[in-house]
């Protein structure tokens, strides 16, 4: 006897909701570079019966850039997304998963990710910086430069450039450049690596020995620069802050 | 004549389909937006 053919699914229906969560968690585990993303909305949702308990779910997503790091132990749940006002950036998955005896799994995804057009920041919040390029000489500049800043003022690890995560620019009213990037400790402090940075090595890839730095450089009307950075295994818990809220939510967005 | 009694025969089963407080249903698709559209 032929199956019958499954229920149609509403992008807001329950089991829609779920096949999403399942696939955005399997996104993120898959990523090893920038933020993590929260689903923003679900696009299309098509289910494809393979027999009896057994559906094929093809979904359509549309996802935000949160402010939490891809190596940061901040549940999703937990993270912000980005602002408009922040350059958003959005991605866009098709994802095919199975339904099998109520069990969800992924068999494939795809995405691409995007920056709001410059545009629309502009043309919304004309003093908005905009994001950009990780490659840009002041965005790299300004990284150099908070990390020798604060590898020579810290008493912890001395700590070396993973990745750019973010770089912003400023004009208007004060030429500012704002950065995030994300660094690994190494095995020497910052005065050992004063006498031979050549031999100091990142610590084995373990989320304790992962941070993340956030940097803002004025460059007009003087010239000032600021940064702050976070171990995400060297979280030092405050008197007034249950351990556990601190261990979860790293403050690396303070600035200092 | 016939034609005006279909169209009210179908005029009176339109409402006996659609009781008091009838509210259609929203597009299955896209769903609702969680933080905002860009």
């Amino acid at each position: 006897v032929p199956a019958a053919p499954p229920a149609p699914l509403g992008c807001d229906d329950p089991e829609s909701e779920a096949a999403a969560e399942v696939a955005v968690n399997y996104i993120n585990g898959q990523s090893h570079h920038g933020y993590k993303f929260a689903l923003n909305r679900i696009e299309d949702v098509r289910v494809v019966s393979q027999g009896p308990n057994n559906d094929i779910i093809f979904l359509e997503l549309d996802l935000l850039e949160t402010k939490c790091p891809i190596l940061s132990p901040t549940p999703l749940a937990n993270c912000t997304v980005r602002s408009f006002a922040e350059h958003a950036v959005e991605g866009d998955c098709d994802v095919k998963l199975q339904r099998l005896d109520g069990v969800i799994s992924v068999l494939a995804s795809k995405c691409h990710s995007h920056a709001d057009s410059s545009e629309d920041i502009h043309r919304l919040c004309p003093d908005c910086p905009l994001l950009a390029s990780l490659n840009n000489t002041e965005v790299l500049e300004t990284v150099s430069a908070a990390l020798n800043d604060f590898n020579s003022k810290t008493t912890g690890p001395y700590l070396r450039l993973l990745e750019i995560g973010r770089g912003q620019i400023q004009y208007h009213p004060a030429h500012i450049i704002a950065v995030e990037f994300a660094v690994g400790a190494t095995n020497c402090s910052a005065e050992e690596a004063k006498v031979n940075v050549g031999a100091c090595q990142l610590l084995p890839e373990d989320q304790s020995n992962f941070g993340f730095c956030t940097g803002t450089m004025v460059k007009l009307p003087s010239q000032d620069l600021n940064v702050d950075c976070q171990l995400y295994g060297h979280q030092v818990p405050t008197p007034d802050t249950p351990l556990l809220s601190r261990v979860f939510q790293p403050t690396s967005q303070d600035t200092s | 004549p016939v034609a005006k009694r279909a169209v009210a025969e179908a005029a009176q089963h339109d409402k006996v389909a659609r009781p008091v407080g009838f509210v259609p249903l929203p597009p299955p698709c896209p769903g609702k937006i969680r933080h905002f559209d860009i």
